[in-house]
Order: C-alpha cells, then structure tokens, then sequence
C-alpha cells in the first residue's frame, strides 16, 4: 500500500497544479514543481512516473493533463460527511481555515457541551449538544470526525460516535490515546511535532 | 541529508520511549514499537540501525539505552527562543497545548495588534504590540517564529521579524505563501492536509 509521505506529496502536487491551471501555465518542469513545493526534481520525477505520467525530456509536463489525472486519483468519489467535535479555539481555527473548503466533504454537523454554544450555528453550521452525538451522527450518516476536545473528553466523544454506527475515521487533535473499532481508522494530528522538526533542522540535521 | 519523514518517525520514537522509561519498560521489540506507532517493524528496524541501534533478535531493544541514545540526538544543545505572532484561536490552541511544552524552547514573546490583548500576560507570556516586534525580538534574541496570523498580515509581520536580525526560522500556518532571506528556513503547516490524507486511506487507497 502506497506510503503516506507519498500521498502528502500527491495533495501537495495536486494544489500546485490546480494554482497552475488557474493561471493558465500551459507546461511545467519537475524542477519547477520541486522548487515550488522544497522538494527536489528527482523526487518530483520519481512520484509521478509511479502515479503513470512521464515528462518530456527538455519540456516537462503538460500541465492541464498532469492536473486532470492527479485530479482523478484524488477526486472525490463520494462526499465525505464529517463532524466536529470540541468548538473550542483549535475546532473554530479549523472551520475558519479556508483550505478546509473541499468538494470531496462537507462539515454536517458541530457538537459541543458548553450551552451557549449548542443550539447556535457556527459559521453556518448547526451546533448539537453532545449528548445527543449518537442520534445525530446516525441521522446524518457522519463518516469521519474531528475531534478537537479536551484530552479528559476524548474517550467518551469517541465512544459516543462509535455507537452511530456510520463512524470510518476519526482525525484526532486529543492529547490523550483512543481506543476505536477495528474497522475505524484513526489519525493522530500533534502541530507540536512539526515545530520539533523545524527546530532539528535548523540545528543542523545530526551532530 | 536526513528526510523529513525520518526525523519526523525519530520524534515519535523519542516521545514513546520517554513513555516506556517512564513506565519502568525494560525491553521493547520492533514489533511493539510499530505498533503503538502504526509503522512496519522494519521500518523501525531500519530507522534505528540508521542511528546505530541495532535490536538483539527475538528480544528487541534495551529501552533505557535506545532511549538515552535518541534523546542524545534530538537533545537541546541550546534553549531556542521562540516568539508567536497572532494570539488569535489557533495562536491560543496552539500555547494551551502541553505537548508544546519543551525543554528545548521557550516561548518568550507574544505580539498581536488587537489593543485588548497587548500589553497583558496570555498563559503566563507577555504580549507585545506588533508594531514593536523588531525592537523586542532584537532585545530578546528571538530566533524562531510561530506564525498564526491572518493571510494579509503574514508578509508584514515577517518583514519586521526579519528586520530584528535574529530569526533563523519560521513555522507557518498562514494561507499565503511569504518570502524570506536565504538564511531563514521556512517551514509551512497545513492540517487540511491531514484530513486529506485520512480520507484518501479511507477511500482505499489507489481503486
Ligand atoms: N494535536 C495538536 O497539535 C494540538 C494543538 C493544539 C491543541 N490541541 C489539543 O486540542 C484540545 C483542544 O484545545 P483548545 O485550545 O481548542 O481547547 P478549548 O478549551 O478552547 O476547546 C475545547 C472545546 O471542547 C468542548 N468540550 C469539552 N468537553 C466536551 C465534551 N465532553 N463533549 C463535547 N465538547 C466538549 C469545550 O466546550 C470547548 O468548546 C486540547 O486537548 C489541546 O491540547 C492539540
Ligand atoms: N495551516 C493550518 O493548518 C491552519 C489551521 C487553522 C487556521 N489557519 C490559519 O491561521 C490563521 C489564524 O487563524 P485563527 O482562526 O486563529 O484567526 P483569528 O482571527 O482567531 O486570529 C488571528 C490573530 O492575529 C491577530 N492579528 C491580525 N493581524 C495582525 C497583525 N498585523 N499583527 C499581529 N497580529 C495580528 C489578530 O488580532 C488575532 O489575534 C488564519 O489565516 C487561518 O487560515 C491555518
């Protein structure tokens, strides 16, 4: 199964090249590509002829192909129906984050247990209490979560969605561990760790 | 030079072996490791005997050992000055966050233009007005830079930053793409791509 760093590359080619079709840029080398993203060409070279496309020598690649393909590999097939949990600072960064705009999901449904918050919509969607998480995530069908509460609610909101039913896969900011279903995939987010990479490379890489 | 996904697996590895010296652990098997990390044991494998660790078959690793060895690694051989720029949510979730506690960095400044927040202590940091940020950070040395700002103000606030002379990088979670000297490495976060990825593994992967 393709490697994750793999598939990074893949998001980040496919928003370069939809910045690029945009701007009507007709050819594009994998240098190019790969000053653009920090990422060096061979690399660049390397990812794309595994996904099927091989530059031409000199020239590069044809940008509104290149695009059309990712495009297909990436595309939505379904949309995605989410829900996030804990609208809390780190939760309305994220609804407020434009780059969380998608045609592949749409945000359904907020849940929260502060009352001055559930009964409200938050940029325009509808905040449940989060005792009513399991009745709403079924209703809705809500397939993946977001979770953004604090690490003493983590557990519990996580077996709140499990209990829907419709749960795939939970994208967790929590601190603390979860525990899920075979059959939920869970993805851990730490911001933390890429300040420690930063800081390890300006350190200068090994000693 | 070392890749980033290695260093980013290297962090991991130190943070779970701070756990299992914690819990008193004394031996751990590639195997384990994989586990609780969701890596292959033979990416494990390989990664520590890139660092010299080299496991006893059928038993695995001695975790007082490979922990002093990976700590030696990442460890601070300086206490970095870090300063925030944009106390807003994400600025906020991102100081309320424990695993961004470090003996390797202090956040030492904060700055913002919102007049109710300068001037006053956020989690125990002081707050300064943006418009003395190349005064203050050229006093207090500041080297790296956390960037939680709108799209509009990201470029403005890294002209002053760079101005202070200190700065030698940047974590950024602005929207907007920003130009800096050569001698400053910019590292930009984008958690939508987290999200991305999560659903691209859901979807199975390549159909
Ligand atoms: N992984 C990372 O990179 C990262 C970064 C920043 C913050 N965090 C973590 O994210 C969490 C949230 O941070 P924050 O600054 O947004 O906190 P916050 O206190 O601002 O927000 C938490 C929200 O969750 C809600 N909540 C609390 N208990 C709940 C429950 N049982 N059910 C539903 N909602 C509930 C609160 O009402 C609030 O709206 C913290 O645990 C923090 O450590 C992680
Ligand atoms: N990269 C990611 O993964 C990610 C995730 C969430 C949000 N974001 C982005 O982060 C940014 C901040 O998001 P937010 O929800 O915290 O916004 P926010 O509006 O809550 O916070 C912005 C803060 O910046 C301050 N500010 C504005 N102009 C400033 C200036 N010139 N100098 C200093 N401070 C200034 C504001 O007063 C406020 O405190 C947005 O651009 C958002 O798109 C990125």
């Amino acid at each position: 199964r393709i490697a994750e760093p793999t598939v990074e590359r893949l998001v980040l080619y496919y928003r370069l090249l939809m910045q690029l079709h945009n701007e009507e840029r007709r050819v594009v080398s994998s240098q190019e590509i790969g000053e653009l993203l920090g990422l060096k060409a061979s690399q660049v070279r390397k990812d794309l002829s595994y996904f099927g496309e091989i530059g031409k020598r000199g020239v590069g690649y044809h940008v509104e192909r290149l695009y059309q393909h990712i495009s297909g590999i990436l595309s939505p097939n379904r949309l995605w129906k989410i829900a996030l949990v804990g609208v809390g600072r780190l939760g309305e960064a994220l609804l407020g984050h434009k780059a969380l705009r998608s045609e592949k999901f749409r945000i359904e449904a907020l849940f929260d247990n502060d009352k001055t918050k559930t009964g409200t919509e938050i940029c325009g969607i509808p905040c449940y209490d989060s005792d009513d998480m399991t009745r709403v995530m079924k209703e809705k069908g809500i397939e993946v979560m977001i979770l953004t509460v604090p690490a003493n609610a983590a557990q519990s909101s996580v077996d709140k969605a499990v209990a829907a039913g419709t749960l795939k896969g939970i994208l967790t900011f929590a601190t603390s561990a979860i525990s899920v279903p075979d059959d939920v995939l869970v993805y851990r987010v730490d911001i933390s760790v890429e300040l420690e990479k930063l800081l390890f490379f300006l350190k200068g890489g090994l000693d």
